[in-house]
């Protein structure tokens, strides 16, 4: 699978590049959570794309970011 | 009180509808 960079993504129609980006961020995120990694990937797909992508190059920025979204979900779901 | 069917989740290969405004 080729990498997704933002050329490729603003080419695409703004529905599907939320799509895009998911599909990325899922396997990564269900490495680290398989049991949350939809509910995280649906959090964090709700930041700009420009962050999203930063997110897919950056394993230390994603894995701050699902930290937080874990913390909130929890203090969501508690 | 909180939306219990928040946050939307994502599942591979399913259209992605979490977002209202788009």
């Amino acid at each position: 699978q080729e990498p997704l960079d933002a050329t490729m993504l603003a080419s695409a129609p703004l529905m599907d590049q939320k799509q895009l980006l998911g599909e990325r961020l899922y396997p990564l995120i269900q490495a680290y959570h398989p049991n949350l990694a939809g509910k995280i990937t649906g959090m964090l797909l709700e930041m700009d794309n420009t962050e999203l992508l930063h997110m897919l190059e950056s394993p230390e920025s994603l894995h701050a970011k699902v930290d937080e979204a874990i913390a909130v979900l929890k203090a969501h779901q508690a | 009180g909180n939306n219990i069917n928040w946050p939307p989740e994502f599942c591979p290969g399913v259209p992605w509808k979490g977002l209202q405004n788009i």
